[in-house]
């Protein structure tokens, strides 16, 4: 059975569609010890970022996530195969999608829309990550009630560091409330720059935290990562050999050796 | 009569809050041939980034921006002064604020509430400058009905680029709806990092379509300007000879001289 995990910080640009696409990519491609996984990437961010990084137009697609979510269309309809990584597929963001905070308020049932067409996808994929928007609305709220489990990328960067107790406080709303199996995955120190001093603090601080749940792995301000989105590719098909790559490529082995 | 300003982009961390803080400090503090004005900072992000980096504390507010647009408090409660710069005030943001996009759906006016407060206070401010949520949300939509023009920070990223043709629809429907004297005050182009050829291709893309609407300055990558809000300070009460102190001033001038 396949796991759903939710990529998810309010704060804006702190790497959550970099860390969702290239996730998904290095659980598709696989690796040396690593068999390749069957992997869905669902965008629910209204921008479409993880969508135009892997070179989807979503000014051309006709059924997307936002179909799926208010007009209760068939997921199968709207997901897309990656062409250049077997095993990857993506359920697109779309346009509309920036008019469902207002339009999920009046609908039933409205934080469970997504769950209710991601669930059955669990037996046909080993893991289906979300990238959600910069807020907490709405939209991640269907993330966090649909997924197993939260990925919480956290930039080495002073304002990063304030808004974690409110997006724990959400976290935990949701697990007393809609989603009591709600778990946190972990926390990945994302755009770190060994130049600067205030980026060894945070990591300090997010290590003395939150303690084991931080991953050793830590990710590098890195040029490739933000060239690669232009190319529509992952960073592991842009530039295997960049520091970028690397981080993820460890990121994604660390990742799994705690899925036990 | 005072002009306001909303500093807007749903793309998250381009820069937004840190071009909301250093202009109004520096706009309050004056320059050699510029007179110190009268500037209200107003956060409209429950983040409340802007509040924090100019180190007032939100989990000891009582009034906040919330209880203004929501209960219809005040204003005059809810304004602080900041210490370190005469003629800057702040009207905080607040942990409540990130119900607000839901609790505002059902209430009357609920897109022309921040006005209805923010426009009395015009003849006691030469500047309001409102720092908005990375979303297109009813905060952001707050913020646009409010201002006389729209400034939009661009972060030299290829994400960054994809979103600017979301956010002027938006305007545009602000424009041709609720606030019809709205303009783009202007693009400012953030986190230049000269090491790399990317940044240069998204100031060439952006200069190319938006022409002199795009400022000269451009704000590069400077350690000082992401440690200074751990000071509670500006960058220019932080580090005044810093790379990011001089940018935020020239930017500060250029802005100056476009209002006539
Ligand atoms: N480690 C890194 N090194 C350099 N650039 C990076 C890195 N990670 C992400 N970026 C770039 O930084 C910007 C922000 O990252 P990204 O868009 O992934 O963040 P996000 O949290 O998804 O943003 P949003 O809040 O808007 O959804 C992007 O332009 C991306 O290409
Ligand atoms: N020119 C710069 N050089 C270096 N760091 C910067 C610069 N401008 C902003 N930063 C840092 O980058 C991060 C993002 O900036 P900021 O928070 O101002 O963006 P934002 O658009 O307000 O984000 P959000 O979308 O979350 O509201 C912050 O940690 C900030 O301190
Ligand atoms: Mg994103
Ligand atoms: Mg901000």
């Amino acid at each position: 059975m396949g796991k759903i995990i939710c990529v998810t910080n309010q704060k804006g640009g702190v790497g959550k569609t970099t860390t969702a696409v290239n996730l998904s990519a290095c659980l598709a491609a696989g690796a040396e010890n690593q068999p390749p996984k069957k992997v869905l990437l669902v965008d629910i961010d209204p921008q479409a970022n993880a969508t135009g990084g892997l070179g989807i137009d979503k000014t051309t697609l006709v059924e997307t996530v936002y179909e799926v979510l208010i007009a209760g269309h068939p997921v199968d309809a709207a997901i897309v195969k990656y062409p250049l990584i077997q095993g990857l597929d993506i359920l697109p963001s779309g346009i509309q999608l920036a008019g469902a905070n207002i339009d999920l308020v009046g609908l039933d049932e409205r934080e469970v829309r997504l769950k209710k067409s991601l669930l059955p996808l669990k037996e046909r994929y080993d893991f289906i990550i979300v990238d959600c928007p910069p807020s907490l609305g709405l939209l991640t709220l269907n993330g966090l009630v649909t997924a197993d489990s939260a990925l919480i990328p956290v930039q080495c960067e002073y304002y990063a560091l304030e808004g974690l107790s409110q997006l724990l406080q959400t976290v935990n709303l949701v697990r007393g409330g809609l989603n009591p199996s709600l778990e946190i995955e972990g926390f990945l120190l994302t755009m770190h720059s060994a130049r600067t001093r205030l980026s060894f603090e945070v990591i300090e601080e997010v290590r003395g935290y939150f303690k084991e749940k931080v991953y050793d792995t830590i990710v590098p301000r890195n040029v490739r990562l933000s060239e690669s989105p232009s190319y529509g590719k992952p960073v592991i098909s842009y530039d295997r050999s960049s520091a970028g790559a690397k981080a993820y490529s460890e990121f994604t082995r660390e990742f799994l050796q705690k899925q036990s």
